[in-house]
């Protein structure tokens, strides 16, 4: 399983979100404007937070992140 | 598994609730308008929660939350 | 596996009830107007009973609760 | 692997049938007007049986049970 | 795998066959007429026989039974 | 996997043929008209032989034995 | 993963050959006018032969033995 | 994995070619015209050929082999 | 997973790649016009070759091999 | 899971970003335009970046980076 | 998992990518015009890199490398 999130604008983050009894941001990756990145879900990230423009892919389909 | 949220305003909140005999809260995760959580079923989250204006995606489609 | 349900209404209850020989309830949560709960089937909750106006989405489309 | 019932009226019983040797009830859970019950074949209900008026979606679509 | 069966009329019977080198009765479920069992195959169970007039339903559709 | 047969007569039969190194009959079910029934492979059930007038369901669709 | 074949004239064969570095038949099972054989693939079995005027289906739909 | 041959002429054959380092012949099987061979990808056949004109139904459809 | 060729000239080649730290052919089978060879990735063969006209089908579809 | 890069300028870099506690690139490989990079997730690579003018191909379809 | 690629030229390569904490080049293999080479990804293939004018499958549909 992995998404796809791809910047319209600089500084848009995709943060990791721990895995287990705590959660918290455990990596925050900064995309510029036209970089695209593919993260998967894996054994230290059980969920992920996109903030700024952006286009995000997932199974459900597409969605634009920001205002 | 994962459900994606997206927050159409301030202070919509994901919360996980926790898998075992017992159900509670074990996370509220706040989002600001825009912004967007893609979060699994764990170990730790049998059950999720979403309050305020928000996108919900689930493999059932799409459903708004919110008054 | 999992199921979504969206409060139509104050007052509506997901209840777990418990995998195993017996049957009975483990856990009821309240839901207000426009709170979406999103609830898997578990090592503990082998059935669920939805009561009030809600949606419900299944893998076999979508239902309303309540009279 | 589930099944959905919805109650058309009050009274409405879903009972579990014992997995193994020997066939009898385990449970009935009694269903009001409106109120929806999901329950999943485990490893005490090999078989269920629904009576009384109410809308029962299967893997195979929707059926009224009742006369 | 589980098969569905609505009796259109009283007693309907569902019969589970046993599994292994004999093949025998292990139970007969009579049905009224409107009510809905759902019978999973089991450890115990390899082959189901239907008599009265019924509605079947299996992974290949909709099939009546009787005369 | 399991098919269907509806029998159209009376006297229609379903045999078993044997798992292994040898192929014979371990067992023949007779079924009269309008009845169903739902056989499964199994540990000791390789093939299955039809035989009179029914009609027969398998994942390749419908068909109908006898002359 | 099985085949299904109908006779359409007395005397349709549908042999078994043997797994294993040799290949050969280790049974043939003789159909009259109308009957029908469903045979699986097994331990046993690694390849089947049809001979005679017969309907066959397999999952690449279906096929008409003989001449 | 199976395919399926349908020999049109006398003569067809259906080669099997060994699994491992080497790659031989380990059996050849003739079909007369009309007659039908379903045959397995096994621990001894890793490839197959065929000779003479046929129709073959592989996952990829329907071809005819032969000149 | 296997492929099939068509050869549509004489002296196809279908050539079987070795699979591990090292690349090379372990076989190269030569196919007549007409012929048909249906062949599975193993243990042995990674990658595959196929030079002369043929027609080749694999699960992206249908395609020709030759100038 | 792959997914594939097909650059539209020389300088488009696939880099591919640590598995693990500690999020880091591990390896960025350039592409010349028209050079199709076809890279999977590993054991090494939980997530991808691309940068500058390219196709990109995931199973949420087709995308395309750069300004 | 495989790839196909059909050269369109002489001089075409498909070069494995290794698979681990490094990334280098282990084989590149020349295709000639209108060769077809199947490659997988395998225990030392990770990446496949494919320079000058081809045509590429994989299961995201069919791309063109090269200027
Ligand atoms: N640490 C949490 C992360 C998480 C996943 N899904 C969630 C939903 C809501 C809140 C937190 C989460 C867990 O492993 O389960
Ligand atoms: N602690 C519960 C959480 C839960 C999952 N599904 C539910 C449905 C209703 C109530 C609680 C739940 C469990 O592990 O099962
Ligand atoms: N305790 C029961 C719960 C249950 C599941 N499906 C049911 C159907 C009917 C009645 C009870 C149930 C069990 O584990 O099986
Ligand atoms: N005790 C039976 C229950 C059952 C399942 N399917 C059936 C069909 C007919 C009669 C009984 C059954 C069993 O485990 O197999
Ligand atoms: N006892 C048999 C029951 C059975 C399954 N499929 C059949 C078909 C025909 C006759 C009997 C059967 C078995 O386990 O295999
Ligand atoms: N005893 C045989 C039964 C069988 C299965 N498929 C067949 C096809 C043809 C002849 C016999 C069979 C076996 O286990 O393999
Ligand atoms: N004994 C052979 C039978 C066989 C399967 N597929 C074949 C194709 C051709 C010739 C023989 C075969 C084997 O186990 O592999
Ligand atoms: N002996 C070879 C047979 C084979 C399979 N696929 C091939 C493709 C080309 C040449 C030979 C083969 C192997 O096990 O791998
Ligand atoms: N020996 C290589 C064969 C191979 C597979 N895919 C490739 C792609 C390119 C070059 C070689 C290959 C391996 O096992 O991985
Ligand atoms: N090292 C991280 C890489 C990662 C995957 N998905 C992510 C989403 C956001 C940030 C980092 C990541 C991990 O193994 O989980
Ligand atoms: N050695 C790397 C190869 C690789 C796969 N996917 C990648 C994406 C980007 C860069 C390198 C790679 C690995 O095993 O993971």
């Amino acid at each position: 399983d992995y998404i796809v999130v791809k910047a319209l604008e600089n500084g848009v983050t995709i943060s990791g979100l721990t895995r287990g009894k705590d959660t918290k941001f455990h990596h925050s990756e900064k995309l510029d404007k036209g970089e695209i990145m593919i993260a998967q879900f894996t054994e230290h990230t059980a969920a992920m937070k996109i903030r700024g423009r952006a286009v995000v892919l997932t199974k459900f389909g597409s969605l634009e992140a920001g205002e």
